[in-house]
């Protein structure tokens, strides 16, 4: 199966 | 005081229609350097983001930064009443809660139109995205880009592309069946703004869902060549080359688990 991700996975959140 | 005179109103009309179905309330920070913006989805899965430098100006004026929180639709309403060859100036005070639009007309320089758009407080996320190598960078004609995720939007909602030493290829499979489009990487000498450029490292293949791939193909009338920069299992990174400046999506990948 897939799963989306987001982008807060991936950048850091200022 | 900023104030900013583009020579083509158009140009920014083409932005602002990009961002118009993903992206409802955008900041514009206008500094010396320029315009910037940057904007995530609701959703949290695609970010735009979008620097006009000042050379993309015939006057630029910015004496303090400023971020201008604009509704895009009300913008779009106001670009809209614009002919393309039109002149536009911008301006907001340094205090103001106003965006002055002025459009003049090349071919009628008695006409002037002027609107005020009122500003928005937006509190919007900011990201801090890392500076990345990307290994497999395909690059194509945006109309072509355009083109094959319409044509596979169709055929399923989500659409993987495999980036290979020697081509490209896009698929999509749904309930109705599946379909591929692929691209050879290949020269055209002399013909370079149709060339498909392809640079991989390492080959790349990555899902995503075709309603954000949909978004990032309106960009298209902006600039001939898009870039698609891929890496394994993190956001792709899509960018069109403005003249003084670019136009940027990131977008996050569906990942098997």
């Amino acid at each position: 199966s897939t799963r989306q991700t987001l982008l807060k996975d991936f950048f850091l959140n200022l | 005081m900023f104030e900013a005179k583009l020579n083509e109103a158009s140009v920014f009309k083409k932005i602002v229609e990009s961002v118009k179905d993903g992206f409802k309330n955008c900041n514009f920070d206008c500094s010396e350097e320029g315009i910037s913006m940057e904007s995530m989805d609701d959703a949290h899965i695609a970010l735009v983001s979008m620097k006009l430098g000042v050379e993309a100006f015939s006057s630029y004026r910015c004496d303090r930064s400023i971020s201008l929180g604009l509704n895009i639709e009300s913008l779009l309403k106001v670009l809209r009443t614009a002919n393309n060859n039109d002149v536009l100036t911008m301006r907001a005070e340094d205090d103001g809660d106003l965006l002055t639009l002025v459009f003049e007309d090349s071919s009628n320089p008695d006409r002037i139109s002027e609107y005020n758009l009122k500003l928005l407080n937006i509190d919007q996320e900011h990201m801090s995205i890392p500076e990345q190598e990307y290994t497999a960078t395909v690059t194509l004609p945006s109309s072509e880009y355009q083109r094959i995720i319409r044509d596979l939007t169709q055929l399923g909602d989500s659409i993987t592309i495999d980036a290979a030493k020697d081509g490209v290829r896009f698929t999509a499979e749904g309930d109705i069946g599946s379909g591929s489009v692929s691209l050879k990487a290949n020269t055209n000498v002399g013909e370079d703004e149709k060339s498909i450029d392809i640079a991989v490292e390492e080959p790349v293949a990555l899902g995503f869902n075709s309603k954000y791939l949909t978004q990032t193909c309106k960009a298209a009338p902006l600039a001939p060549r898009v870039s698609l920069n891929m890496c394994k299992r993190i956001p792709i990174f899509i960018s069109y080359k403005l003249q003084a400046g670019h136009f940027s999506f990131f977008l996050a990948p569906q990942i098997s688990e």
